[in-house]
């Protein structure tokens, strides 16, 4: 028996809304911990991690662990029926094949249940494991979105190069190539403003720019977001979710042939 | 030419 309630039901909206251009199917697993998922995109190039703690939640009953596998876009169409201050309980019976997704208006004056189709999904669960990065970049959510959608209407990869000096987002196309340069900054009046580097090292990074404009539609969920490279290794873009948890995209870099 | 290399090929499956 599982049963979820939280009581800031827009989250969960805001979580679909941010993965299902990604990732198609995916298994949502449900255990003490909490609420989570772990897919890749279909071309296995980058992979979305999710993780909603149970504290998170009002209610959180999960009797056993559990793995219930979904299509994101279905889900994505009950969860648009939900009222964006509704309560949103998600119940499942042990060895079910439907999952039962409860709306309830703030004032309680309407209850709705849809029922959705569970599915059997055959997925691979990669290990990853705990990295220091060389570089952490930390800046408004919005202001990285809009990077990626300008920087887009250019070309079709972007270099991300972090040094001391800042964060250069590079890139080139037939029409002609553009630069963007983030320089630390932490007087601003509001945290979330801030641009924030740590250094270990400088990174050069290659990345399409297609899967970094699908990961900023996570922007809705943080006021911040956490870009951390390593040279040679996948980037993590981090979008924290308030007192919850936090959705983390993988994205592998393009390299020298 | 730069080549796309694929997630999985940076961590192990578990």
């Amino acid at each position: 028996m599982l049963e979820l309630r939280l009581l800031q039901g827009s989250l969960l909206k805001k979580v679909l809304e941010a993965i299902k251009d990604l990732v198609t199917d995916a298994n949502f697993d449900c255990s003490a911990t909490g609420f989570s998922l772990q897919a890749m995109d279909s071309s296995h190039v980058a992979l979305v991690a999710l993780l909603l703690r149970a504290e998170g939640f009002e209610h959180y009953r999960c009797d056993r662990n559990l793995s219930m596998g979904m299509n994101l876009n279905n889900m994505s169409k009950m969860l648009k029926c939900a009222g964006n201050d509704d309560i949103i309980t998600i119940k499942a019976d042990d060895g079910g094949d439907t999952v039962t997704f409860m709306f309830e208006s703030p004032n309680q004056d309407k209850i709705s249940d849809f029922e959705m189709k569970l599915m059997d999904i055959d997925s691979e669960h990669l290990g990853i494991p705990e990295t220091e990065y060389e570089a952490i970049i930390r800046m408004p959510s919005q202001e990285f979105a809009r990077i990626c959608r300008d920087l887009s209407t250019i070309g079709d990869t972007v270099v991300i190069s972090a040094s001391k000096e800042g964060v250069k987002f590079s890139t080139k196309g037939d029409i002609g190539s553009a630069n963007v340069v983030c320089r630390q900054n932490t007087s601003v009046d509001k945290p979330e403003d801030a641009t924030v580097i740590e250094i270990q090292q400088p990174v050069s990074l290659t990345f399409a720019l297609r899967y970094m404009n699908s990961f900023t539609k996570a922007t809705p969920l943080s006021n911040t977001v956490t870009v951390s490279m390593s040279n040679e290794l996948p980037v993590v873009v981090e979008y924290k979710i308030a007192e919850m948890g936090y959705i983390r995209f993988y994205l592998a870099p393009k390299i020298e042939e | 030419p730069q080549q796309q290399r694929s997630i999985s090929s940076f961590f192990a499956t578990k």
